[in-house]
């Protein structure tokens, strides 16, 4: 089990330090594992420091620099044990158009082993979907799935769908 | 394996049988506010075997089965099914396909089956494990707590570690 | 101290009822003084119905109503005791754009009494700012205001600079 | 009255002196992630009295002072004015012109100015009391925090009620 443990911890470090450098353009960041205590009861510590600046506690970090750093961390332990599948829910709310294209352009690297179902309101992150469902409220109260299809996806027809009844 | 279907009925806020299929690659999500994305994020936790009504954003575990609206009557049971591909028996169990399906009736009563035929919520449990997805995995980000894995305290972030190796 | 306790919540319940049809275009909502408990030292419950849904518990909203709530609200206490200027940082991070554009209509009305610095990636609302600055990292690190205009604001060309260093 | 002006030099990642003039209505700031818009918000919170390092996203009040990058050195001190326009003598002060400033020295030392006489902290939350904005007020929303009024108990949500009051 320890084995196991150390073998994981190691490559989701690998990970993370390439998924970092690729969030962030540069810098540097890692995993820490706690001293002195017995491998399996250790606690993890995350040390990271975007390009350019000085090494501060995760607490300093911009709100759109705490999310690519736990993007880069979710998709480093995706590198060491794949799941079939993964869901985000608005996960791009605080980016930039840069952060943005940067996330949706990492996902290409796990297409092969993971579906993804991405929830947003943002432009650039629907046009890398392969697929397109819109979810709407014709009858108010009532979900309802409608087919939408990037070219013609209008929110403000959809919203209008939803806000008229 | 991969991720064929989802299908909800009186779930939440899908009164009518809605369902959405599910290809390789990105599938996107997008819709007004308030029209029912995130409750289908909650769907896949229900029926990943999610026992928490507030995991759920609820008090109790009937507030899943759609409560009606100001012209629709509450339903009785609130049921979601999820169908994998399963040719490379990625599952140990021996089908092509496999559907996992969960009821909640107002009375309180549950049901679980797995292609139709009634099982135990333990074995649908059984059948995760290992994969690296269930309710409480690392592969769902929900919708405002993406900064969670920055702000676990370094033994909870052991969990997920835990959970990949 | 009573009567001035209960005047303030009375207007802001009155503006609050108000506000709220203003921010989801229908739907009623007020605030609910504790029960058998001195009103001066008694909690102060939310209770908040979107148009055409029942009601639920606070919990149950979506990322979106929950924010045009507590918008609604904030504008309410706003209006019963105005406060000379208001920072909003990303407060429209979870709205779609029918609810931006609701967001900043309403703040039109306040533009008398209030100052509003309001930190946005959204285009609507930066659409309705008096006065634009950029706030980026020509130096790594270093923050340095620039001047930006709206017609010639191009978030792609901002983090360039940004970027590049 | 109105706010006219802010002003940092060596505050967060504002090493070099930056000022904002503010003008009636709606002040628009934009940029990339990580560049600088919070740490304004934070300064505003720091000027107008915060003791608190944690809710300037510190661990220390020393956080704030500019701490250097890979290129720069770090400063020794922290420096953020606010000026107003007092002619409607909103304050309680005999100038049409307000400015605040507050120091803090990598010593630990601490200066407080109002129209550049030294004063202590005191007489500078004096001069706030009952205008309805301070360090914990209503005004500011903070990034990622626009739920906490809503998910406050209903005790807490009180205090902000008597502030307005
Ligand atoms: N049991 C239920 N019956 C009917 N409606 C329900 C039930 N539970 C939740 N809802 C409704 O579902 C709505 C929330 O949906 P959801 O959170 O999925 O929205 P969303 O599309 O994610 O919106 P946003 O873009 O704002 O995040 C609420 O308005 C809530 O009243
Ligand atoms: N004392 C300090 N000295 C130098 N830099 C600092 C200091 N304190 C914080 N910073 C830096 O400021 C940056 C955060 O800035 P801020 O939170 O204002 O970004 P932002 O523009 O709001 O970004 P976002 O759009 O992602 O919210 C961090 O990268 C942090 O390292
Ligand atoms: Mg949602
Ligand atoms: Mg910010």
């Amino acid at each position: 089990c320890r084995e196991l443990f150390q073998e994981t911890f190691d490559s989701v470090q690998l990970n993370f330090k390439d998924l970092f450098r690729k969030c962030f353009g540069g810098g540097r960041a890692e995993l820490v594992l706690e001293e002195g205590v017995d491998i399996l009861e250790a606690g993890i510590d995350i040390v990271a420091r975007p390009p350019g600046k000085k090494l501060r506690t995760l607490a300093l970090m911009s709100g759109g620099e705490k999310t690519m750093t736990t993007i880069a961390l979710l998709l480093a332990i995706f590198k060491s044990k794949p799941s079939p599948f993964c869901i985000l829910d608005e996960v791009d709310a605080p980016l930039d158009d840069t952060n943005v294209r940067r996330f949706t352009v990492l996902l290409d690297d796990f297409l092969e082993n993971t579906q993804f179902i991405i929830i947003t309101h943002n432009k650039v992150t629907m046009g890398q979907a392969d697929t397109l469902y819109g979810i709407t409220m014709e009858e108010r109260g009532v979900s309802k799935r409608v087919a939408v299809s990037l070219e013609s996806y209008d929110p403000d027809e959809m919203e209008a769908l939803a806000t008229s009844t | 394996m991969h991720l064929k279907k989802l299908e909800l009925v009186g779930f939440k806020s899908f009164a009518d049988r809605t369902s959405l299929d599910f290809k390789p690659g990105i599938t996107g999500i997008v819709g007004p506010n308030g029209c029912g994305k995130s409750n289908v994020v909650d769907a896949f936790k229900w029926i990943l075997g999610s026992q928490s009504a507030k995991g759920l954003r609820g008090t109790e575990m009937m507030d899943v089965i759609f409560g009606g609206t100001q012209n629709r009557k509450p339903l009785g049971y609130a049921e979601v099914t999820v169908v994998f591909d399963n040719t490379d028996r990625y599952f140990d169990i021996d089908f092509s396909e496999v559907a996992i399906t969960r009821r909640l009736f107002r009375s309180g009563e549950s049901e679980y089956l797995i292609n139709k035929n009634r099982c135990r919520l333990k074995d649908i449990k059984n059948l995760f494990l290992d994969t690296g997805f269930g309710a409480t995995s690392y592969s769902i980000l929900e919708q405002g707590k993406i900064d969670v894995l920055l702000q676990a305290t370094n033994s909870d972030r052991r969990v997920v570690f835990e959970e990949a190796a």
